[in-house]
């Protein structure tokens, strides 16, 4: 499979695995992800940690990866969450 | 804000730290910060929090480094500080804090240090059943900001908390709308280490001066309730023993002749052509032995749990205790349950075998305890059984629950209590980055019987006398109820009294 464009290093896929903006299945399981999955998991974590959304690893992003921070995912597997509420 | 799954059916919560000497840390400190922590939830909904001396209180608090047992090491010192888990059984509402760090017992951080108090707080979140929130200055947002003295919990976190468990001024009016449905746990025998007095001690009280033999304490109850397993996380509960099942069950060697079908010539074939014959003629029969065993005690197949389950030379194996079923293409093989002994040369007075595989060079694999046994065919290998830590299993680990080598990816793993591993076969030694927490395998639970992926290329796993089909690709159970394993595997008839596992 060809290398996705984005740059996102495996420590990075890593992060984003293990806080929940790709699946984690893809751990075990080793699929093979597009561009566009990697984009959009980063904006992802971009949008949800506040901070401009480009869709690239940036000195932002990067400053945030390395930000202490809770072990638990942000993105939790929806069957066991329960409705959202936003004010 | 997120809620997240269950939060606790009771309001007033027990906690404990359960490490007696946090790395560099005054215990006493550590106690007055976590009560802090707590009280900040406290303040702002129904719940209070009463610190106790036991490993069964609701949220067991300890500081741990690295790879700790539940499959989300810690980092050592720099990005992960903690984690938590929501509520529910077992681990449920613990907090596990790297020891790595560099803690502080102060509100305030600086460059070197975090505030336990901060951290503390935010995991407490996570214990009580609040997920993360993307709304910056929240309390339950990911990532570490600190906290200003007299901190005030944010309004994003208090409406979580009050919406899970009450405001607390509806305690006052006794007007309860959504969290007035959880109860107080009622007053009951006092655990062993603690005292019996009947002053309720929440963290509101709290005097980190006072020591802990004579702070007063409410009696309560052992905090597991009736439908849940004892909590010990950190222990690899044994599998269900099947002379508890069949009470007439004997484990002793048998002293009875028998019946089988495989003649001394037949069975000196196998030990040598086996690896390399079809199934139809791979030759696993049961083989003569000097004193057979009896047909008394053979676990019944239509009511049993299974030890191990493996495809070895295309065929299925079921083992269960001493005896091992055997399921070809047309169905179950007559003769059996045959013992094990009969036909792999195992010691012959192992009672059960934990675990078997195939590998993919077509040598078998028995894990038995903290050991395994390499067969080539129906032949030990010479200089085996060995230690589970030359695959690089850790030295605790007692047994190994199942193994199977995964169809979706084609690699071996091994599951034990509430962990997993994956297995490099070229290496013979486990992965770097395990183990991991089986909740990988959603819906599977912890303490799995048995796995092994069957000839349709899906996996199923195991438990009591139910099974779950594996989705490979959604990582999760096809269906979320067991079904019975009886009527699947060994084709007993569905009895209509008995009540299916799907629908009980």
């Amino acid at each position: 499979a060809p290398q996705p464009a984005t740059y996102a290093d495996s420590s990075a896929q890593d992060y984003l695995m293990q806080f929940g903006y790709l699946p984690e299945s893809d751990r075990e399981t080793g699929n093979l992800r597009t561009d566009d999955q990697l984009i959009n998991a980063i904006k992802n974590l971009q949008s949800y940690s506040g901070i401009p959304v480009t869709g690239h690893i940036d000195e932002a992003t990067k400053k945030l990866m390395k930000a202490k921070r809770c072990g638990l995912p942000d993105k939790l597997d929806p069957r066991f969450s329960r409705t959202r509420h936003r004010r | 804000f997120t809620v997240h799954g269950q939060k606790w059916p009771h309001r007033n919560l027990t906690w404990s730290l359960r490490t007696e000497q946090p790395r560099g840390l005054e215990p006493g400190g550590v106690r007055h910060q976590l009560s802090r922590a707590l009280d900040l939830w406290a303040k702002n909904s129904k719940l209070t929090f009463q610190e106790v001396n036991s490993d069964r209180a609701d949220i067991l608090v300890y500081f741990q480094q690295g790879y700790h047992g539940d499959g989300y090491p810690f980092d050592g010192r720099g990005q992960i500080l903690a984690h938590a888990f929501f509520p529910g059984t077992d681990r449920g509402g613990d907090a596990h804090f790297d020891e790595e760090e560099i803690w502080l017992l102060t509100d305030s951080s600086d460059e070197e240090g975090t505030s336990l108090y901060a951290v503390a707080a935010h995991e407490f979140g996570h214990s009580l059943g609040l997920a993360h929130s993307s709304v910056r200055g929240a309390l339950m947002y990911p990532w570490y900001q600190g906290l200003s003295t007299n901190y005030e919990l944010p309004e994003d976190d208090r409406h979580g908390i009050q919406q899970m468990y009450g405001a607390p001024e509806e305690r006052l009016w006794g007007n309860i709308p959504g969290g007035g449905t959880q109860p107080e746990r009622p007053p009951a025998a006092a655990p062993s280490t603690t005292t019996s007095s009947t002053t309720t001690i929440t963290t509101t009280t709290y005097r980190p001066w006072r020591t802990r033999p004579t702070r007063p304490t409410r009696p309560t109850r052992p905090n597991h309730y009736p439908e849940e397993r004892p909590r010990r996380p950190d222990r690899y509960p044994v599998k269900p023993d099947y002379r508890t099942e069949r009470p007439d069950y004997r484990p002793q060697r048998p002293h009875k002749p028998h019946r089988h079908h495989t003649t001394p010539s037949t069975t000196a074939a196998i030990a040598t052509t086996s690896v390399a014959t079809s199934p139809t003629t791979m030759g696993y029969r049961p083989r003569h032995r000097s004193t057979p065993s009896p047909r008394d005690g053979i676990p019944d197949k239509c009511d049993t749990s299974y030890d191990a389950i493996s495809i070895i030379r295309r065929e299925v194996f079921i083992f269960k205790g001493r005896y091992l079923w055997r399921i070809g293409d047309q169905g179950l093989y007559e003769g059996y349950p045959a013992e094990i002994i009969r036909l792999f040369n195992l010691p012959e007075d192992i009672d059960h075998v934990d675990a078997v595989y195939e590998r993919p060079d077509k040598k078998i694999v028995f894990f038995i305890g903290n050991k395994y046994f390499l067969f080539n065919g129906n032949i030990l290998e010479p200089g085996y059984p060995r230690p589970l830590t030359d695959l690089g299993l850790p030295r605790s680990l007692e047994k190994v629950d199942g193994a199977m080598v995964w169809g979706h990816n084609g690699r071996t793993y091994f599951f034990s209590g509430t962990m997993y591993w994956r297995f490099d076969e070229s290496e013979n030694y486990v992965e770097l980055d395990y183990p991991r927490d089986m909740t990988m395998f959603a819906g599977v639970g912890y303490n799995i019987d048995a796995v092994f992926q069957w000839k349709d290329g899906k996996t199923y796993f195991f438990k009591g006398k139910g099974f779950w089909e594996f989705d490979d690709l959604r990582m999760k159970v096809a269906h979320e109820k067991q079904k019975l394993s009886a009527p699947v595997w060994m084709g007993c008839p569905r009895k209509l009294e008995t009540p299916d596992l799907e629908t009980n």
